[in-house]
């Protein structure tokens, strides 16, 4: 069951997905598990969906391990989910967001090239896809998304990490997303979920013109730092992908941006420089704790603030 | 599985734009096989490069010839990644 399930150790994914049907077995009523599309390599892409019901009500999204490498990103979206479901019914914040919204989580964004990461190459940070006329395998699916799509901050050269593909939604890993919250319409806050570096940002990352709810967002991140800091003291810097780390171009959360959804936010859990992507399995829990005050006050000031 | 033995992954603080260019250059030597862990920014922000054991000292003596500072973020990357499997294991071992 969920409750036996071991969240402190890194799992295939294999065991990820069984780890989602257990868990929608065990709360028919909450969870749901939808396919959103396939891979390049064909396997399935799930997404957790949370909801007490209501048809198309507001709604948040969460993915986590679109950068197959950055494990604890996908183990702390296991965490999220258990988490949900305990606090259901027991948290008055959470109770009150799922009252009134839905939770999307996505916990393998990635699925073929966290695959590739456990079976060949545990660096892997692309997608699978092969680029004709290239050698190199791999798209970066966070530089894939269109919002300033090929311009400073990806690289047109399919042999380095931040390719940004042929086209824009050329990975089916992202075209199965952005097809999803079009056809939904109603998502309110998009968080996607890497590491490392312990950063919260926000849009833009492909100009350094300031989002029109710069300000906002800025009051927001600071109030999500904070809260994700009282667990552990774990300091997080916020601000802009551009002014905050460098110029990045065909992200993902300046395209939810650009589709009108406000809140949107990109995490990079711990460390700050000494496991990078090799984040001991210890501290997969402790990041997780703490990453969900953050989402916690993100999603809280969502609920309060529709639009 | 690729094997990461002798990888070291660096930590480089380039002190102004100029440094911040060297270490952009180094991105485009694609033989060095190169992964930027964390690419280069504002001058000030640090920048983690994974360099694999054959181009160690030709990067080490490209950033010291450029007076550009660096550490040692992970001396040995294979360490760990072993490290990392054997608790994987010992894990499944135990639950089966």
């Amino acid at each position: 069951s969920t409750d036996t399930f071991n969240y402190n150790v890194y799992h295939n994914l294999d065991e990820i997905y069984g780890f989602m049907d257990m868990l929608v077995a065990e709360h028919p009523g909450l969870v749901s598990k939808l396919e959103i599309g396939k891979t390049y390599e064909a396997r399935p892409i799930y997404v957790l969906k949370f909801s007490t019901g209501g048809n198309n009500r507001p709604a948040i999204w969460i993915d986590t391990g679109i950068h197959s490498r950055e494990w604890v990103t996908q183990a702390s979206g296991i965490w999220f989910a258990k988490k949900i479901t305990q606090d259901y019914g027991n948290d008055p914040g959470l109770t009150a967001i799922l009252d009134s919204m839905d939770i999307f989580l996505e916990i393998v964004t990635n699925p073929d090239g966290f695959v590739f990461t456990h079976k060949k190459n545990r660096l892997w940070r692309k997608t699978r896809s092969l680029t004709a006329g290239s050698s190199c395998v791999g798209v970066d699916p966070n530089r894939n998304w269109d919002a300033g799509f090929g311009k400073t901050g990806a690289s047109s050269n399919p042999c380095t990490e931040t390719y940004h593909g042929k086209f824009a939604n050329s990975e089916s890993e992202v075209k199965s997303i952005v097809d999803f919250v079009k056809s939904h319409g109603n998502f309110k806050a998009y968080i996607s979920i890497h590491s490392y570096s312990q950063l919260l940002l926000y849009p833009y990352g492909y100009t350094k013109d300031p989002a029109a709810d710069d300000a906002e967002l800025e009051g927001l991140a600071k109030s999500a730092v904070t809260a994700l800091a009282s667990l552990y003291g774990t300091k997080y810097k916020y601000g802009s992908i551009f002014k905050a780390i460098y110029v990045a171009s065909g992200s993902s959360i300046d395209w939810a941006y650009n589709q009108g959804i406000k809140y949107s936010f990109t995490f990079e859990l711990r460390d700050t420089g000494r496991y990078g992507f090799l984040l001991p399995a210890s501290q997969i829990v402790p990041t997780a704790q703490e990453t969900w005050l953050g989402l916690q006050t993100i999603m809280n000031y969502t609920r309060t603030h529709l639009y | 599985k690729d094997d990461f033995v002798g990888h070291q992954v660096l930590r480089i603080s380039a002190a102004n734009e100029a440094q911040v260019q060297k270490v952009v250059e180094l991105e485009e030597l694609e033989h060095l096989q190169l992964d930027f862990w964390r690419g280069p920014g504002q001058p000030g922000s640090p920048i983690d490069l994974r360099v694999p054991f054959p181009s160690l000292q030709a990067v080490k003596v490209f950033l010291e010839a450029h007076g550009i500072k660096y550490t040692i973020m992970i001396d040995d990357v294979q360490t760990l990644l072993d490290e990392e499997e054997e608790q994987m294991t010992a894990f499944k071992t135990r639950a089966a």
